[in-house]
């Protein structure tokens, strides 16, 4: 569903230049379930974003369910970000002036959803992480966790065919982490293609796959837990 | 050196209240190395924000080296923030428009630090946290992982007494975690306090003392590891 060939993405020139992705080749099929890691600086995020389609390799094709989405012009590629991708960002980056349910609703607006079925999917989505007593606060009136769970809940909403999930459970203690775990694990069941970002081994365990990133460029696939 | 007694926080009042801290009591010696985990929304960040002099506790009183810091006005409490406190924000909270060399240097222009010695500290400190190819990016041209590393070494620059880091290796991998740890346990040994939120056990393990928070109250004090 995803397949990257010799991406590359280039920031600065000439002996400034800062290859964050140095000839990425991946192929990930329907469904599956993938974590990512590496050191920080490794091209983690910069590869995510690519695959998210929120930022241009400087060279290379990305193929999205078969299409080349370098072809594509701007208003398809917001699309498909809208209707088939839920990211959940490193940084969350959530609306400050918003609740967490009027953020978490937000993506469904895009997507035509009528108000009443927002609302639901939307407290149905936030009731699951843990954060139903916390809908009406905005992001400065949570924790860091909380924040990280809004983000979660909505990357859900408009049910994505594939979740780009960077460092999701950065934020959050153990108990928390494993109920994350399993909500992951039920869209994964469900045929949803997950691929995580994480430094954390247990969390990368329960995955079908790790990629190494090392400096920009995928140093080997293998099967998780540890082969 | 640190002395919370009965320290409350509410926000909103009447059945809306949330009672983020509930009555907090800890007392943290001079040069002491402690761990402060808890589930997500516990309260952990209030309380950070309460001993860094960031935020007013609803009651209480909060002792800082002996010295009641409820009665001191504004401007105190900002210098001690600034020459006593270094604060590791668990979101970071560099600014977008500098670089990360004056980032770090931006503390000791308060301070009054001749410019000279704010170069040569800043990039030292920087070095330390290896980012020594990353001084001249600004945040949005950083990994998460190298912001982070920004906001430590931006802690560290005016060699307070007490060093409060809020998730300080949440984005980080597990050899730069290694590595941070390695520096924090350095300024422990040169008689600073250490007092660092972290939901990771193999992080908690290397602190002296671990404090559990459970619903904005310590739940029992323990010595590090697992007694
Ligand atoms: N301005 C506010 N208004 C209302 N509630 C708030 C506000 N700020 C924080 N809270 C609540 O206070 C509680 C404690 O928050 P805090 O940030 O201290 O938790 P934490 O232990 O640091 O959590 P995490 O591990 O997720 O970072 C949370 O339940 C949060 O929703
Ligand atoms: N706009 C930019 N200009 C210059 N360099 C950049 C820019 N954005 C990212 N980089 C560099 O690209 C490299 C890869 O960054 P990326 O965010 O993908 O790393 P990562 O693997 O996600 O790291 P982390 O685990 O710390 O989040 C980093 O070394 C970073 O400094
Ligand atoms: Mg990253
Ligand atoms: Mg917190």
């Amino acid at each position: 569903v995803v397949r990257l060939e010799e991406i590359t993405k280039v920031y600065g020139s000439g002996d400034m230049a800062v290859h964050a992705l140095a000839g990425v080749n991946l192929n990930i099929k329907k469904g599956e379930y993938c974590a990512i890691m590496g050191a920080s600086g490794s091209g983690k995020s910069t590869m995510m974003n690519v695959i998210g389609c929120l930022d241009r390799p400087s060279a290379g094709r990305y193929y999205l369910e078969n299409l080349d989405v370098s072809q594509l012009p701007e208003d398809d590629l917001a699309r498909i970000r809208n209707l088939q991708i839920g990211f959940v960002f490193q940084q969350f980056h959530l609306l400050s002036q918003l609740s967490a349910l009027d953020n978490v609703m937000l993506p469904m607006v895009y997507a035509g959803v009528s108000s009443r079925d927002r609302r639901d999917r939307a407290e149905d989505a936030l009731i699951r992480v843990g954060l139903k007593d916390r809908m009406l606060n905005k992001p400065t009136q949570l924790s860091g966790g909380q924040q990280q769970r809004v983000a979660i809940a909505r990357a859900l909403v408009n049910r994505p065919v594939i979740l780009l999930a960077d460092e999701p459970t950065g934020a959050l203690d153990s108990r928390t982490t494993q109920e994350v775990m399993e909500l992951f694990s039920e869209l994964h069941q469900a045929g949803i293609a997950v691929i995580m970002v994480t430094h954390e081994p247990d969390v990368a365990r329960l995955t079908e796959r790790i990629v190494w990133v090392k400096d920009g460029a995928i140093l080997h696939n293998r099967l998780a837990p540890d082969d």
